[in-house]
Formats: structure tokens, sequence, C-alpha cells
């Protein structure tokens, strides 16, 4: 499970 | 999705707007100095996470992003700093950091310095264009280009709230950020009158000029 934690927004 | 690159697409056209409108006039009057030093914390506190992104769009952008505003602030301060005049960009900013340190440490996600700075730098961006309207409102008026520069500037967030939305609707997985739409819609909202005369006025070729 790749780390939702990454903000995958600007 | 599509609004989410518009809507960045419409951020880095307000920063080049910025930039060529005070390269080209030679002059930074009418922008507020207090609103790019704001920007410049939201970018430094957003993107600590620079070294480690993994998608290379959001790398390209995030690097865009500060090195575009450093050279803004570069610009501001030293280039063309004769044309600040400082007693017209008087907006209390300790407010608006105050609002903003309070609300990331009450409410951040995760008590993680990476998780409070993000937070911090939600909610400074919603409220870091006040100076800047604040002084649009004591000027009056305002040249196109800072007017096209502030539009620009309020659609990339206002165009990603229906990102947000495309996204609940589209990505099953995809769980609501509620500190980013709840800032994201707080900002749109600040610009809401902003966009009125706008379109009104600038739409019909006017001059942009406050009621």
């Amino acid at each position: 499970r790749r780390e939702k934690d990454e903000k995958d927004e600007l | 999705n599509i609004f989410r690159v518009l809507g960045d697409f419409s951020h880095l056209a307000s920063i080049f707007i910025l930039l060529h409108k005070i390269q080209q006039l030679k002059s930074c009057s009418g922008i507020s100095f207090k609103s790019q030093v704001l920007y410049m914390l939201v970018y430094i506190t957003r993107y600590l996470d620079l070294p480690w992104t993994s998608s290379p769009y959001n790398f390209i952008f995030k690097v865009l992003f500060i090195s575009s505003e450093l050279y803004i602030i570069y610009l501001m301060a030293r280039a063309y700093k004769p044309t600040n005049d400082p007693n017209l960009d008087t907006f209390h900013v300790e407010f608006l950091l105050g609002f903003a340190g309070l609300l990331a440490l009450l409410f951040p996600y995760k008590y993680t310095i990476l998780e409070v700075f993000w937070a911090f730098s939600i909610w400074l961006e919603s409220v870091a264009i006040l100076p800047q309207l604040f002084m649009l409102q004591r000027t009056g008026e305002a040249e196109a280009m800072t007017a096209h520069y502030i539009a620009a500037l309020g659609m990339y967030r206002a165009l990603y709230i229906p990102n947000w939305i495309y996204r609940y609707f589209s990505e099953p997985t995809h769980k609501v950020d509620t500190i980013a739409v709840t800032a994201g819609i707080l900002q749109t909202i600040l610009y809401s009158d902003f966009f009125w005369i706008y379109y009104t006025k600038v739409m019909r070729g006017e001059k942009f000029k406050l009621p």
C-alpha cells in the first residue's frame, strides 16, 4: 500500500 | 484530471503574468509585497516534501513555484524596490499568520512536523491574497495586468473545487481532504467580489476600477 500520506496535490 | 491540471496551469500563468508585468512595466506598483512574502512562506512550508516527491509533474511544479516566487521577491525587494510603496501595503499579516498557525496546531491530520507545516501552509494560502485585495481596495483601481494576475491566481484554487468533486465521484479510494477543501472554498469565497468586478469590467475591456 503506497503511503497515502504523501500529498498528491499541489 | 482536467480541472486540477487547468488549476495548476492557471496558477503557473498567474506567476508569469506577474513576472511579465513587473519586468515589462519595470515596476511593482499595485502589487502587495506582503502577499508575495506570504506566498513564499506557503510554498516553503507546503513543499518540505520536495526531496521525496514521487510524481514528476508535482516535482516540476513545486520547483517552478518556489523558484519563480523567489525571483519575484528579489525583483520587488531589490531590482524595483523604489517602485514599492510600503505605506500602501499595510495589511496586518500577523493576523493571517496567527489564523493559519492556530488552525494548524488545532486540527492537523497528524502531529508531525510535515503535517502541521502542511496544514499551516493550506490555511495561510487561503488568506494570503488579503493584503493584495486590501491594497486594491485602497488604491481603488489596478492595471489590467494586475487584475489578470489576481484573476488567474483565484481561478487556480477555484478549479481545485470541481477537481475534488470529480475525484470524490470517480476515485472509490479517494478520501476527502477536509483541510484542503475547507480552506480552498474559503479562499475562493475571498475572491468572489473581485471576480465579480473583474468579470463585469475587464471582460468589457474597461479599466479595472472599484465602484
